[in-house]
């Protein structure tokens, strides 16, 4: 059987956030390492992958591999019910028809019992070789969201490029076109604010703006974004949590 | 205009 208790919900429903305008249904895997979870987006343009490890979990016990086959919009209606702050365990038998959630308070005077109905999801998973990547550019989460905000009212598409002058992001469309370029910039008193750029070749490529958009709901899960780009591969973007991650792949656009 | 690609031209099912 499944038992996991978060210390705060609120990890659990940023990554929810993060991910359910993007998937609707897919199998939370629990596992000796923890929980997670990968799920390619209806179009098959798009994946995410995420991992909350064990270390992340005030108890965790999973005596063998159980798959949560979760509707991810139920699960949000649920997890409304449950204060950020409050401590939240999850429980499931080895073969569940359904999740067990459990919110208690602080103070340890009011306690949340919810039931959520699991389904059957028969999901494909991608294998994704390791990688080195040509360029990786780690930035502050809120500034790589609101460029990506900023360039989507202009053009449906960013074109992505990495040299050693910098990280430069530019669209076109029909009102006319634009571009921000960040330049390596490590802050040593607070790196969560600074902009690092690991070159190993240049790197230029085509992205809808739409998906990126769509990552960036996984802003709250950490101050900083990690991009990893390689000529003709799809982009990895990644947000660390401190026991965990929730990492994006987007296939590019071709043939400009 | 660019097309866009699929996940499955990089990445083998499992």
């Amino acid at each position: 059987m499944l038992e996991a208790r978060l210390e705060q919900s609120s990890v659990l429903k940023k990554v929810v956030d993060a991910i359910k305008d993007l998937v609707q249904d897919c199998n939370f895997d629990c596992n000796d390492s923890g929980i997670q979870l990968q799920a390619m987006d209806n179009s098959h343009v798009a994946l995410v992958a995420m991992h909350l490890k064990t270390e992340g979990f005030a108890l965790y016990r999973c005596d063998r591999n159980i798959a949560l086959g979760i509707n991810l919009v139920s699960l949000q209606k649920v997890l409304r019910a449950a204060q950020n702050e409050d401590v939240m365990t999850l429980k499931a038998e080895d073969s569940p028809d359904a999740l067990s959630l459990v919110f208690e308070n602080s103070e340890n005077d009011r306690i949340s019992e919810y039931d959520l109905k699991l389904m059957d999801i028969d999901q494909e998973h991608l294998g994704i070789p390791e990688t080195e990547y040509g360029a990786t550019v780690k930035m502050p989460s809120a500034e790589f969201q609101r460029i990506c905000r900023d360039l989507s009212l202009l053009s449906e598409s960013v074109a992505i490029e990495a040299t050693k002058e910098g990280i430069k992001f530019s669209c076109t469309g029909d009102i006319g076109k634009g571009a921000v370029t960040l330049r390596q910039n490590p802050n040593v008193e607070k790196p969560e604010l600074g902009t690092t750029i690991e070159l190993q070749e240049p790197v230029a490529l085509t992205f809808s703006l739409k998906y990126l958009v769509n990552f960036c709901k996984a802003s709250g899960l950490s101050n900083t974004v990690t991009i990893s780009l390689s000529n003709e591969v799809p982009l990895l973007i990644e947000y660390e949590m401190e026991h965990g991650y929730v990492r994006f792949y987007l296939a590019p656009k071709i043939g400009d | 205009t660019p097309i866009q690609n699929d996940l499955s031209e990089y990445y083998a099912l499992l």
